[in-house]
């Protein structure tokens, strides 16, 4: 249900950090407990994309979504082997 | 691999003495991101090589059953991924799964093998397929990421991955996976190969295996280079025959015990069960009695193909064959089965069958060819191979070329046998597998044997003599067969063809492409600046009053989507002119190039201007139109053409694919 925690990837507008953020993995994890206090980031992403993941349900997902900052929020998929 | 490097004429005296020399002065890195890594395989043997590059930075990370010094001067990096998966699925089991960079699957170390694998005398899989084994770029040093675990390849998993691979230093990476068909800003694989293309590194993808069915591909994005899978000239013959003298000709693995020289008897699966799905030999579904002391006709589906050998032998069958039904049409699969087992085709197993209700007392032999080399025609498109058009984007050729990809031979993991089934204990070294999977990390070491070469060749540069060098006919000049329909495959199939990388090592000119053309690209898609931001990690804004358009894209083939006329104008003769520009930049030595096209359908004109094109020097680029003028036709027609710019000594071809729609 509502309450199911899911994985998804949060895409950062790292340029747009805010100036009261000297690291960017404490402007995220800042970003990530406002809306879920107790989630922590599975990985961080510093080169392909900007970034992270986490567990979320799918209000938080929606909530962090509307968060400055946040380029887009992306539920995990399942890729397979060929 | 064995016979792969012969195949794509690697082992030809000059070319092999060329990329060895390249090689050995390069220190060319191949990412692999998959199951992990067998380090134990004589594949990753490091003898001769030098030093790891001091570029690196990459590390052997430890963890179950993998230690600091499972790493050598050939496998110099190996790394796990596994939160994503651990979120979704708890924490991993490591009774049965290594919770470290160890492949317990054999997927991993085969493509790996395959890619970058150093020379192995005498293998083979229980004497099949026996040679000198190695990987396309035998001197190229490996990376492996494990990104994929028993319960699959999970996003953030994979990401990780890319990302640790990227500012670790390696110059390909080798994905052998995909996901559903989704937008480029929705699909990992795109979005972290954008980056890395950004970076000066080879994308290398499966396009994935759901063929024949047309738009089945996956990693269809034009900074990866998508891999289509073809046969080689190698068969693994399997001979049937009939009690009513009939014969027929199979694919078999099977190494072990024969099957008594007389006649058996035989029977369909499909009446030796009370189940609805008997005839697929699934668990328990057999009726022994009917089933002792026979060989058993088997259709294939659901369950896995070596598991109804186990199945039949369970209820007491002595050997099996297995038929193709209509889903899998006359591709032959071959696999290391448990028991005596010839796989037909859907064509001899119909008629098996047929013989099965016809004949009271139905018998039959089967006897095993070993392997057999020369098998022509070959290359023939695989029928599991995906096909364009391009689900996303019509208007890029999708895949970009074909590369051997069905019953490849490459390197194993000790933890499962050859066909994967737990009840399979036997240890082997090397393995025969098909797939997309196997083709894709051809072209990543190929990809890294050009890159030797021409260090300063982008990653598009080097797809792009991969792409305009391959071939599309036989020798004979006939098209390249499709074991789907077991007619000419068209440029849907295989793209511009099967890879050459002789000829791709000295292509003459290149189809170029920067970042910034991939951004005009993205513009051209009308994506926003966030969707953007989301691939490119910078601020763009597409200009308003800028024509982006997806046709210019500087891609080395052309694909023409067109609209069919619909009501007051079905009968409209007015034609749609669609314009594409195109630059080509010289590698090669100063020139004159002349174009010329070859059309199936002279209904579509086609005009390049210039018609020729005069380089100086090397780097230098020209510009040249094609015009296509083509009027309505029915919605699903496909037409297809070739360009070609020839100055004499190199041919720089591309295709060109048609649809109306």
């Amino acid at each position: 249900g509502q309450n199911q925690k899911k994985t998804y990837i949060i895409y950062m507008d790292k340029s747009n950090i805010p100036a009261d953020f000297d690291d960017h993995t404490l402007w995220y994890d800042s970003s990530l407990k406002s809306v879920s206090k107790g989630a922590n980031m599975l990985y961080t992403y510093n080169n392909v994309i900007h970034g992270y993941s986490t567990q979320l349900t799918a209000d938080e997902a929606k909530s962090l979504e509307q968060q400055p900052g946040i380029l887009s929020v992306h539920e995990e998929v399942r890729y397979e082997l060929h | 691999t064995t016979r792969s490097p012969t195949f794509l004429g690697l082992e030809g005296r000059e070319s092999k003495s060329f990329f060895l020399q390249a090689e050995t002065r390069s220190e060319v890195i191949i990412g692999v991101l998959d199951t992990g890594v067998w380090p134990e395989s004589k594949s990753f043997d490091d003898t001769g090589l030098g030093p790891v590059p001091m570029s690196w930075k990459g590390e052997c990370q430890i963890g179950k059953n993998f230690k600091a010094s499972s790493c050598n001067r050939k496998l110099i990096g190996a790394r796990f991924f596994s939160q994503g998966y651990e979120a979704a699925f708890g924490a991993i089991d490591e009774t049965t799964e290594s919770k470290s960079p160890r492949d317990d699957d054999g997927h991993g170390t085969h493509t790996a093998t395959t890619a970058a694998g150093s020379v192995v005398t005498g293998a083979s899989l229980f004497g099949y397929a026996a040679g000198t084994a190695r990987g396309m770029a035998s001197h190229a040093r490996v990376a492996a990421y494990k990104v994929c675990w028993a319960g699959g390849c999970f996003s953030s998993d994979i990401l990780a991955g890319m990302d640790q691979a990227v500012i670790d230093g390696v110059n390909v990476l080798s994905l052998s996976l995909g996901g559903t068909i989704s937008d480029y800003y929705r699909d990992i694989v795109a979005i972290g190969g954008f980056s890395a293309a950004s970076q000066g590194i080879f994308v290398s993808c499966s396009a994935g295996n759901g063929g024949p069915g047309s738009g089945s591909l996956s990693n269809a994005a034009p900074w990866i280079t998508t891999v289509g899978a073809g046969t080689m000239d190698r068969e693994f013959p399997a001979y049937i025959s009939l009690g009513n003298g009939k014969k027929f000709s199979g694919v078999s693995l099977y190494s072990g015990k024969a099957l008594p020289s007389s006649v058996m008897p035989l029977v369909y699966a499909g009446n030796a069960s009370q189940a609805s799905n008997g005839n697929l030999c699934t668990s328990g579904s057999l009726i022994p009695e009917k089933v002792d002391g026979k060989i058993v006709v088997c259709d294939r589906g659901m369950n896995a193909r070596a598991q109804k050998g186990l199945v039949v032998k369970d209820a007491g069958g002595i050997g099996m064959i297995l038929a193709n039904t209509d889903s899998y049409g006359d591709e032959l699969v071959a696999d290391a089965h448990l028991i005596p087992t010839a796989a037909v085709g859907q064509t001899a197993g119909d008629l098996i069958k047929r013989y099965i209700a016809s004949d009271s007392n139905p018998t039959t032999t089967i006897a095993f060819g070993g392997t057999k080399l020369g098998v022509q025609p070959s290359p023939v498109v695989a029928a599991f191979s995906s096909r364009g058009p391009n689900p996303i984007t019509p208007e890029i050729l999708k895949p970009d070329l074909i590369a051997p990809g069905v019953n490849i031979l490459a390197g194993w993991t000790g933890k499962v046998g050859p066909t994967g089934l737990p009840e399979d204990t036997r240890n082997v070294g090397f393995n025969i597998i098909s797939g997309t999977s196997m083709s894709c990390p051809h072209v990543s070491g190929l990809a890294a044997l050009l890159k030797a070469a021409h260090p300063e060749w982008s990653p598009a540069a080097i797809r792009s003599a991969l792409m305009t060098t391959g071939y599309s006919t036989y020798k004979n000049g006939k098209m390249i067969e499709d074991v789907a329909t077991g007619m000419s495959s068209t440029p849907f199939d295989h793209g511009a063809g099967h890879v050459n990388p002789a000829a791709a090592l000295n292509p003459g000119l290149v189809y170029d492409l920067t970042v910034d053309d991939y951004i005009n690209f993205l513009c051209a898609l009308d994506y926003s600046p966030s969707m953007i931001k989301v691939i490119a990690k910078r601020d763009i804004s597409c200009e308003n009053n800028k024509e982006y358009r997806v046709a210019d894209l500087n891609y080395p083939s052309f694909a023409i989507p067109l609209e069919t006329a619909w009501g007051e104008h079905a009968n409209s003769s007015a034609p749609t002119v669609t314009r594409y520009t195109r630059t080509l930049t010289n590698v090669g030595n100063p020139a004159t190039y002349k174009a010329s096209v070859s059309s199936e359908m002279q209904e579509v004109k086609i005009q390049v201007e210039p018609q020729t094109l005069t380089f100086s020097r090397k780097k230098e680029k020209k510009t040249y139109t094609v015009t296509f003028t083509a009027s309505s036709k029915p919605s699903g027609t496909t037409s297809f053409a070739r360009l070609e710019w020839s100055d004499g000594q190199h041919v720089v071809a591309s295709p060109i694919a048609f649809s109306w729609t």
